[in-house]
């Protein structure tokens, strides 16, 4: 473990918080994208499949319990809380996210690092994540803009894989044979696709007004 | 460390 990689996952944990924190205290998922969190409920699923049949230390089954937990949960509340359920936006968040699930199983089956179950659906996980946030991001456009919250949610999901790259660049230069194309590639991908997002978001800071 | 096959990350 090092300072970035235990960021990145503080950072990430603490995205979901602000969002469970928001949906949960004033029971509104405005500008949020159900379809996102539903692409993100499969990718922690297909990720952390090896939570039973491998243990790499406590915080690491914890944080997966934790993301798991928070991901199907938040999916949860959007879908079947009557009051939550009422501020979601279905009629603005239409992207075709099943349309993201089969290109990347076809690409895992391609590209990965062992052809076997687990290895397969983790490469696959991957892949979706890199482009799991489309649907939010078309949501954003759509919806004039967005409450801090909202915000302040997707500016640490889209900094937790960036600071996972400076991780990743440590761990080349101190450990050695760690060398991971696939998972580099997927999450400079991942993080490119914030990049307008964060233009807009730091202006919002310089500006001092709402993420236009 | 954790053998190659191990994924440590989250």
């Amino acid at each position: 473990m090092n300072i970035f990689r235990l960021a990145g996952d503080m950072t990430h944990l603490a995205s979901v918080l602000v969002l469970l924190l928001k949906i949960h205290t004033i029971k509104s998922c405005a500008g949020v994208s159900l379809r996102t969190q539903e692409l993100y409920a499969i990718v922690f699923a297909t990720r952390y499949l090896d939570i039973f049949t491998s243990f790499v230390s406590v915080y690491n089954t914890f944080m997966k319990l934790v993301f798991l937990g928070s991901s199907f949960s938040i999916v949860w509340y959007m879908r079947y809380h009557k009051a939550v359920h009422r501020t979601y936006d279905r009629e603005q968040d239409t992207f075709r996210h099943w349309f993201l699930v089969l290109p990347c199983l076809v690409l895992a089956l391609l590209i990965h690092e062992k052809f076997t179950f687990l290895e397969v659906l983790w490469t696959f996980s991957l892949y979706l994540e890199a482009v799991a946030i489309l649907p939010q991001l078309v949501l954003l456009q759509r919806t004039r803009n967005i409450d801090n919250l909202t915000g302040q949610y997707i500016f640490l999901l889209g900094g937790y894989r960036g600071l996972y790259i400076l991780n990743w660049i440590y761990r080349y230069f101190t450990e050695p044979h760690f060398v991971h194309w696939i998972t580099w590639i997927a999450g400079l991908v991942q993080t490119l696709l914030y990049a307008d997002f964060f233009y807009y978001y730091f202006l919002r800071f310089i500006g001092g007004r709402g993420v236009e | 460390d954790t053998p190659k096959d191990f994924h440590d990350e989250l």
